[in-house]
């Protein structure tokens, strides 16, 4: 049996909303260390990997590793009939072919069940390699939200260079060309305005804009994102999620030919 | 150009 209640209900929509667009499929895994989520999008250029450990949850059992099959689609529609503040819980027997999401009011005054067919996807799993990367950059969620969306006018492609004075993202296309630099400020009297490079040396990558603007959409899940870069290596776009774990995304660099 | 490279190129499966 697996059972996991979690009071901030609204995380779990604000995940799968993250990443609906990006895969379409995908296998939850649940064991007792927690409920984890790794897929890749369709061209195999991009990768989420989602942890949510056990101790963020209420109440959490899962008797059996079990791995569960679900269209984020559909999941998403499900999530949807979820109040903001309701408590989410959700069951699945261990041989069962369907996943219950349970929805329940702060109040209590009201309750819902929702059952989810499950499915059988055949994905296969990635080893993520520990990196030690040349630069991490964190910055407001919002603003790398914004730097994605502004450059997105621009280009379809963005070189993301790190140096000690700060990090420098360029585009260019049709239209003209575009360069946003951001410096560190570890001083910014308000914490959420905070940016701040780790540089161990300089580093420039190229990457295609319309998936950093994809992992952009789990903006809601974070006040701060990172990014981690090495040279000619993915980058690591890492959405800390308070007390539970993390929602990253890894994205294959673009390389002269 | 740059060519987008694959994550596979990268990451193994295991």
């Amino acid at each position: 049996m697996f059972e996991a209640r979690l009071v901030q209900g609204n995380l779990l929509k604000k995940v799968v909303d993250a990443v609906k667009d990006l895969v379409t499929d995908a296998n939850f895994d649940c064991s007792s260390s927690g409920f984890t989520l790794q897929a890749m999008d369709n061209s195999h250029v991009s990768l989420v990997s989602l942890s949510l450990r056990s101790d963020g949850f209420e109440h959490f059992r899962c008797d059996r590793n079990m791995s569960m099959g679900m269209s984020l689609g559909n999941l998403a529609k499900i999530l949807k009939c979820a109040g903001n503040d309701d408590i989410v819980t959700m069951k699945a027997a261990d041989d069962g072919d369907t996943v219950t999401f349970m929805f329940e009011s702060p109040k209590e005054d009201r309750v819902s069940d929702f059952e989810l067919k499950l499915m059988d996807i055949d994905s296969e799993h990635l080893g993520i390699p520990d990196t030690d990367y040349a630069a991490t950059v964190t910055l407001p969620a919002a603003e790398y939200q914004r730097i994605c969306r502004d450059l997105s006018s621009i280009g379809d492609t963005v070189v993301i260079s790190a140096t000690k004075d700060g990090v420098k993202f360029s585009s260019s296309g049709d239209v003209g060309t575009a360069n946003i630099t951001v410096r560190q400020n570890t001083t910014a009297d308000k914490k959420e305005e905070q940016v701040s490079i780790d540089l161990k040396e300089p580093v420039a990558l190229t990457f295609a804009l319309r998936y950093l603007n994809s992992f952009a959409k789990a903006t809601p899940l974070a006040s701060h994102v990172s990014l981690s870069m090495a040279r000619d290596l993915p980058v690591m776009v890492d959405y800390q999620i308070s007390d539970m774990g993390h929602l990253r995304f890894y994205l294959a660099p673009k390389i002269e030919d | 150009a740059d060519k987008q490279r694959n994550l596979k190129d990268y990451f193994n499966t295991v």
